[in-house]
């Protein structure tokens, strides 16, 4: 499945 | 990255430089509370597990260092400075953490991505952010002298949240990949919780009196 788009946020 | 995100982080930053500024400037730290300072020391250690590890930006590690290094400072300096540590008001600071981390624990161990140690641990840095502030509300409440700088603090910590919400809308409808529900809702169960501060600060700024909590 995708990755969570968040991980490259603070 | 798109302006919300980056209004999002700048926000921030700035909401932890004020309250730097001012602990170092005035060496006071009236109104502050320790145990949500402590909260996101905690916040910042389990949500950057990996600084070291996965290399995103220059920008997402200098902001890292930042925000670890920030969070750290303000608690050492309101449990160590011999000056700042005097107006440490601790008979109101009372909070209980284990009231906030334990619930934050089980339930990043319940509901989670997955099951790995930085992904628990992530999740529970997310749970823990979005009731850190809940101290600082509650002695605000209780002390009800809240000056400038405190009331700048807490409405831009609230404002950074409130960003990053349009941030992941915008993410939603323009990126391939999805910001899962459990950002989500720590997200926005983090902004309502400033929702009544905000409504409170507008009035005081609005009628140009100071503001005040109700008790």
């Amino acid at each position: 499945d995708e990755q969570p788009v968040t991980k490259d946020e603070l | 990255m798109n302006i919300f995100r980056l209004a999002g982080d700048m926000t921030h930053l700035v909401s932890v430089l004020v309250l730097l500024l001012k602990i170092h400037t005035i060496k006071s730290c009236a109104g502050i509370s320790l145990k949500t300072q402590e909260l996101y020391a905690l916040v910042f250690t389990t949500r950057y597990l990996d600084l070291f590890t996965d290399y995103i930006s220059l920008y997402n590690t200098v902001m890292k260092l930042i925000f670890l290094g920030s969070s750290f400072s303000i608690v050492w300096y309101i449990r160590r400075h011999k000056i700042v540590r005097r107006s440490y008001d601790k008979d109101q600071d009372t909070f209980r953490h284990y009231f906030i981390v334990l619930p934050c624990l089980v339930l990043a161990l319940l509901i989670h991505h997955k099951f790995t140690f930085k992904e628990v641990m992530w999740t529970f840095s997310l749970y823990l952010e979005a009731v850190a502030i809940l101290p600082q509300l509650v002695l605000l409440q209780r002390t009800r002298n809240i000056d400038n700088l405190t009331g700048q603090y807490v409405f831009l910590l609230g404002a950074y949240r409130a960003l990053y919400i349009l941030n992941w809308i915008y993410r939603h409808y323009t990126e391939p990949h999805y910001v899962h529900w459990i950002t989500w809702i720590a997200g926005i169960v983090q902004t309502l919780l400033y929702a009544d501060f905000f409504y409170y600060y507008f009035q005081s700024w609005k009628n140009n009196v100071k503001l005040q909590l109700p008790a």
